[in-house]
């Protein structure tokens, strides 16, 4: 049996708005140290990887480690149903092809179930290795939202350069061009308005600003965002989820044409 | 998308 209990039932529902529109359908992976997803998008050049580690739920019961294959418009349809200041439950019993989610008024005076189908779902699970970054800079995620936005009007991809003068997102497009240089900035009164620019090398990578907009669903999740680059590898756009776990985005870099 | 690499370029399948 596989039973988990969120007080914070906003939280779930932030998750699904984050990546459903990225990953149609996905493996949910329960096992003792928590509730998993790794789904890459149709085209595979991007991938969500997600962690709720099991201490971060107020009730987290896993007998045995069960794969879970839901379709994520579906459940983001469920978890729609759900207030902001629910309770939520999700149950799945063993050997059944369905999983429940409850949800709990926090005054008691409305408890709703539903049940959803789950789905066999043939998924590849990509092996992640740990990496040393060129460049690691945090910063606001609202802030970071509102640059991808902000080019996507210009142009469809967005060029992220780390040099010691900060981070530089520009774009290009058939009106013209744009540069945002966001310099670091530690001394702010608030640690989520700071941002931090770790640099080892100087790197310049060129993404598809459609999938960084995408990635930028998860906003709500966290305040601030931490984008990790390397000349050789898939830029990381990290959300972290309040002590639980965390949302990751990789994207493989534009080739050179 | 015709201008990016597959990730399993980057990453090995499980």
């Amino acid at each position: 049996m596989f039973e988990l209990r969120l007080e914070q039932g906003s939280l779930l529902k932030k998750v699904m708005e984050a990546i459903k529109d990225l990953v149609n359908d996905a493996n949910f992976d329960c096992s003792a140290t928590g509730f998993s997803m790794q789904a890459m998008d149709s085209s595979h050049v991007a991938l969500v990887a997600l962690l709720l580690r099991s201490e971060g739920f107020e009730h987290y019961r896993c007998d045995r480690n069960i794969s879970m294959g839901i379709n994520l418009a579906n459940m983001a349809k469920i978890l729609k149903c759900a207030g902001n200041d629910d309770i939520v439950t999700v149950k799945a019993d063993d050997g059944t092809d369905s999983v429940t989610f409850m949800f709990e008024s926090p005054t008691q005076d409305k408890i709703s179930d539903f049940e959803l189908k789950l789905m066999d779902i043939d998924s590849e699970h990509l092996g992640i290795p740990e990496a040393e970054y060129d460049a690691i800079v945090r910063m606001p995620s609202a802030e970071f939202a509102r640059i991808c936005k902000d080019l996507s009007s210009i142009g469809d991809t967005v060029v992220i350069s780390v040099t010691k003068e900060g981070v530089k997102f520009s774009t290009r497009g058939d009106i013209g061009t744009a540069n945002i240089v966001c310099r670091q900035n530690t001394s702010v009164d608030k640690p989520e308005e700071a941002t931090i620019i770790e640099m080892k090398e100087m790197v310049s990578l060129t993404f598809a600003l459609r999938y960084m907009n995408s990635f930028a669903k998860a906003t709500p999740l966290a305040s601030q965002v931490t984008i990790s680059l390397s000349s050789d590898l898939p830029v990381v756009v990290e959300y972290k989820i309040a002590e639980m776990g965390y949302i990751r985005f990789y994207l493989a870099p534009k080739i050179e044409e | 998308d015709i201008f990016q690499d597959a990730l399993e370029t980057y990453f090995d399948s499980k």
